[in-house]
Order: C-alpha cells, then sequence, then structure tokens
C-alpha cells in the first residue's frame, strides 16, 4: 500500500536534485545540495556513493528509488 | 545519534539525507 507513496515521494527528491531535469544526478548536483540541505559535502558525497549503486558516477531514477525505498520502508517497519 | 554511526553508516547518512528533504519540503507543493 505505501508502495505508491513512496515512488512519489522518490520522484519528487530525484526533481530535486536533479534541478536540471537532466533525467540522472551526478555529483556535481549532490554538492549544490549542500547549499540547501543542513549536510555537509562529505554527508553528501557519502550519500552519492551510497546511492550509486553501479558506481558509475550517475544516479539513475532507478537506483535512486532502490536507495530511497531502502530509507522509506526502514521508517515504516512496525 | 551515536549508535547509527557505529552500526549502518551509509544506512544512517542516507536517512539523515532523506529526512533533511523531508522537512525541506514540507509546506512548499
Amino acid at each position: 500500500p505505501g508502495q505508491l507513496a513512496m515512488l512519489k515521494k522518490a520522484q519528487e527528491f530525484f526533481q530535486t536534485c536533479d534541478a536540471e531535469g537532466k533525467g540522472f544526478i551526478a555529483r556535481s548536483d549532490m554538492r549544490r545540495l549542500h547549499q540547501e540541505l543542513p549536510l555537509s559535502l562529505e554527508d553528501l558525497e557519502d550519500v552519492f556513493d551510497a546511492l550509486d549503486a553501479d558506481g558509475n558516477g550517475f544516479l539513475t531514477p532507478e537506483e535512486f528509488t532502490t536507495g530511497f525505498s531502502r530509507f522509506f520502508f526502514s521508517q515504516n517497519t512496525s | 545519534d551515536p549508535n547509527m554511526k557505529a552500526g549502518a553508516t551509509s544506512e544512517g547518512v542516507l536517512a539523515n539525507f532523506f529526512n533533511s528533504l523531508l522537512s525541506k519540503k514540507t509546506g512548499s507543493p
């Protein structure tokens, strides 16, 4: 049931990161979030590495959603 | 939370990141 809500949120956050609408998130996009989020550049690099499952330097919507779903459902487990 | 760091670093940093996005988004559609 929470699947749809999760996907909507993942899409919304992906667009926040991919402000230019390229269809992927680059490391530089992640670093730019430093201005908007209370996270250090190092934290953002760690987030990027954690999400970039294949390590190619780009986050696809699929990789982003996979990472977000882990977070989302770990928050909602009872 | 020191316990988070000891256990799952990447999970903790992801949780931190997504929570920040969640709080940033609240109020702005």
